[in-house]
């Protein structure tokens, strides 16, 4: 394994998106690991729908709340074919399931995995080099405050309750750490993202762990 | 002054939040503090009650899953 490894520095992640006053991080994960996941089997990098998710995902609450796994599932079971944001924006607010004609460009998931890698935080890293970018649900209570720097502390691996993104790692500091992508903007935290300390299941990092295919 | 920030509950939220990123700057003696560890401070969320950022914003939650079996994972994706 390198000692550093970013997703963003091979150009396959898309730029941090901001999810408003929307609880529908678990739908931007979704869509953000396979928009990777498309442009690390060398198609073009572009944005496809959170908003198409929210919307369909039937199983899950929408701009109120759902599951990645619970997406990922859906999206496998039905072949749904993701079109792109620009086909079908993001409002911010839960609306009606839209459905495009076969010509409309959009993809679908081959297959998806998920696992917990508690106590196993090597074997994710092998993970994140070989299927992409992971989708994580973490504690997150204590980042409306964060600033910025690793966080090994004030959170809990038992309360996990915000889904996110990690793009990479970095262990060629004294901390090594993930590097987490968030969905509240580029203004939040590091450019968008966060560093969270590995190894320890911090945030419960490594609880809930999910990866789609295309 | 509320005035500037908005509503007096926006306000109230806001000083609530400088103190709440004050203790989560400050680490109990026996915790090591560690080069690099985490800030927390003023950011766009500051005016939000705990309560209202909890419900906007962290709305997902974790599966059961599986524990990661490498021999397992192999035979699944073999089979």
């Amino acid at each position: 394994l390198p000692t550093r490894f970013d997703w963003r520095d091979k150009n396959v992640v898309t730029r941090v998106r901001n999810q408003g006053s929307c609880g529908g991080c678990w739908a931007f994960s979704v869509v953000e690991v396979i928009e990777s996941a498309y442009a690390i089997k060398g198609k073009p990098l572009q944005t496809f729908s959170a908003q198409e998710v929210i919307d369909c995902s039937y199983k899950d609450g929408g701009c109120n709340g759902g599951s990645p796994v619970s997406a990922l599932k859906w999206l496998n079971q039905t072949k749904t074919r993701l079109v792109t944001e620009s086909m079908y924006p993001f409002k911010a607010k839960t609306g009606m399931c839209h459905h495009f004609p076969m010509s409309t460009f959009g993809i679908s998931i081959k297959g998806y995995q998920a696992y917990s890698f508690r106590h196993k935080e090597e074997e994710m890293m092998h993970k994140l080099l070989e299927w992409g970018p992971l989708i994580a649900v973490v504690d997150a209570v204590s980042w409306q405050d964060y600033l910025g720097g690793i966080i090994q502390h004030h959170c809990s691996p038992e309360e996990s309750n915000h889904a996110v993104v990690i793009t990479g790692y970095d262990r060629t500091g004294d901390i090594p750490y993930w590097i987490v992508r968030n969905s509240w903007g580029s203004t939040w935290g590091i450019d968008g993202f966060v560093h969270i300390k590995m190894k320890r299941n911090v945030c419960g990092i490594a609880d809930s762990v999910a990866a789609g295919f295309v | 002054s509320p005035g500037r920030l908005g509503s007096a509950h926006q306000y109230k939220a806001f000083q609530e939040s400088i103190q709440r990123q004050h203790a989560l700057n400050s680490l109990p003696s026996d915790l090591l503090v560690e080069k690099g560890s985490a800030t927390y401070g003023i950011n766009q969320f500051s005016d939000l009650a705990p309560e209202l950022f909890r419900a906007t914003y962290l709305c997902s939650k974790p599966s059961e899953l599986p524990k990661y079996k490498p021999f397992d994972s192999e035979v699944k994706r073999l089979h």
